[in-house]
């Protein structure tokens, strides 16, 4: 089972439709500094619903829309989606939309589904979604924390 | 879900062979700040590298603070692999020596999990062979293309010169 | 010492022409949050990048955080020019192209106080020209040599093959 | 004027005598990770009288001495001194002795002083010791903090 394809649409810098396709073992993400890589990046952690606005680096929850640019204008919707690859078993597909009324969907293979399903449909398959399997730009040194309980912490993800 | 104990007695034993095959003259050593409450202990971590004498985590320089990071999190993620693994810039802190060790270790997990790494490491880069490129080309707006190594490379120094 | 306005005063002129310069068509401003409270106040940060909206601090990436807090540093430090500075890897995050405005900077400050950096970038290495190279041939103890950057690198390819 | 060279002995990972020349404009200092390159950086402070554990990163006051290596056995004294050059008025030497008794000892010149008579000396000659003027590993980001009051004490270390 394998990420095979992330997609965004209205994310952070994402103004325009913009498919990613993932290799199976590995997929390196280069670019100059701004140019959003890490918006991939926290686009998977906001589709798997996580909410705290410090590790989206967000001010609030609407900021996750693009905002406009150059020749463009803002949009009112924000919209991600991935396709798992169940190798023999097909694939399936989780979406999130959000518009700036602030309505939210969660989609699973087209059909509209509460949050918690797509996360328990998830981690039956093994999907492992704890915390230590996305690491955002400078988190690598905060899991050595220096306290001995908080360590324990990073091994509680887990157990 | 597996119980702490259980769990810790297998990062630990992890954490150790991932440390020795990486530094073979080194030794490390994961264990508990009080076996006796294991609802609440805390988790020791004592490294040395080769050559050199044990130090507190505090001593240690950012590089080695980074691998010794890189190594724990790779001996916890193995006792219950998740399918997709995301690093964003992980080894920013390493020099190419460690970067090689942190290359090394991804190539003995490759089969363990998915990785999709940021990096702007070039020996990193040259382990992946396929990139995605990601540019603001029309100010503002992220756009992503497929890449090959030496095609980014020489993009990249066109916009230097 | 200099009272706190006229510090601020200087430094918001530096800052704006120092972001000006390295980032032409970009803006930037130093303000005070509440100057009817000299006392308290804190200091707003402003920035856009040339092309992009005007952002808040949290949402800049890596580089760009580096970038502008390197201009925030450099602005301060002109209004009281200690005789040295030193810099520990301030650089890490930044891509070539913005090594590159740092490189630009220290030129620009170079007949204002004497630099002393650590670094891995072979860009600035190649700026600075006289390296000192610190290695711990006999385990766990340091050493300094005088090194051109061209034996370093020669030096340092041998090391990894 | 301009720091003209480091010595170090028994500080940290320096367990022989080093003189460090430096170029009056620029001289970068480069090595692999654990090199003794930041430790470097922190003899600087340490000399200057940094009392704080956490910026010299040592988890109490005599682990500055050099504790051994493979084939050397620890040292009991840590000294660091420094060379400044004042272009046509000479220069000047200022060194810090500590041993593991605690017994500690500032010199300027060759006479024993107190620290408080080097720091005012280099204050009086420009030398500027706001905590700007040296940056440690991983202290670029803090500088910048998300806390506008935060960022007025930085301020407020030149003003
Ligand atoms: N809501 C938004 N609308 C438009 N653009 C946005 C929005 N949020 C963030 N951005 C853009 O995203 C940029 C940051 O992107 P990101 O953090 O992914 O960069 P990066 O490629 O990781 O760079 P680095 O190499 O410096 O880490 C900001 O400069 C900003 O222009
Ligand atoms: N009291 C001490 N005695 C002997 N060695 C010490 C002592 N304190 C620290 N060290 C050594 O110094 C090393 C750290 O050095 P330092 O932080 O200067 O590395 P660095 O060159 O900055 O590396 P990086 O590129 O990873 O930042 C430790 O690994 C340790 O071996
Ligand atoms: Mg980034
Ligand atoms: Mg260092």
């Amino acid at each position: 089972m394998h990420l095979k394809e992330i997609e965004l649409y209205g994310f952070k810098s994402f103004g325009e439709r913009v498919k990613i396709e993932l290799n199976p073992r590995l997929t390196a993400i280069v670019g100059p500094n701004g140019s959003g890589k890490s918006n991939i990046v926290d686009s998977i952690r906001w589709l798997l619903g996580d909410q705290s606005y410090k590790s989206l680096r967000v001010p609030s929850s609407s900021e996750v829309i693009f905002k406009g640019a150059e020749n463009d204008a803002p949009f009112n919707f924000s919209h991600v989606g991935i396709v798992v690859d169940l190798e023999n078993e097909g694939e399936f597909q989780v979406e999130r939309k959000y518009h700036r009324s602030g309505e939210n969907e969660y989609v699973l293979n087209g059909k509209v589904v509460r949050l918690k399903d797509i996360r328990s449909l998830l981690s039956t398959m093994g999907f492992g979604l704890g915390s230590l399997s996305i690491l955002s730009q400078g988190q690598i040194d905060s899991i050595l924390s220096l306290v001995p309980t908080d360590r324990r912490a990073v091994l509680e993800e887990v157990a | 879900k597996k119980n702490f104990k259980e769990v810790f007695d297998q990062a630990k034993i992890n954490f150790e062979e991932i440390f020795h095959n990486l530094f073979p003259e080194g030794k490390a050593e994961l264990s508990l700040s009080d076996p006796s409450n294991l609802l609440e202990s805390g988790l020791d971590i004592r490294v040395e590298f080769p050559g050199k004498k044990e130090l507190d985590l505090l001593q240690f320089s950012g590089g080695e603070r980074s691998i010794i990071a890189i190594i724990f999190l790779f001996s916890i993620l193995k006792t219950k692999p998740p399918s997709f693994v995301i690093l964003d810039e992980v080894e920013a802190a390493l020099d190419d020596i460690n970067v090689d060790k942190f290359i090394k270790l991804m190539r003995q997990f490759s089969d363990k999990f998915q990785f999709i790494i940021v990096t702007h490491n070039k020996l990193t880069m040259e382990y992946a062979g396929e990139l995605r490129g990601v540019t603001m080309k029309k100010g503002g707006m992220s756009q992503v293309v497929s890449i090959s190594i030496d095609d980014w490379l020489s993009e990249y120094a066109d916009t230097l010169n």
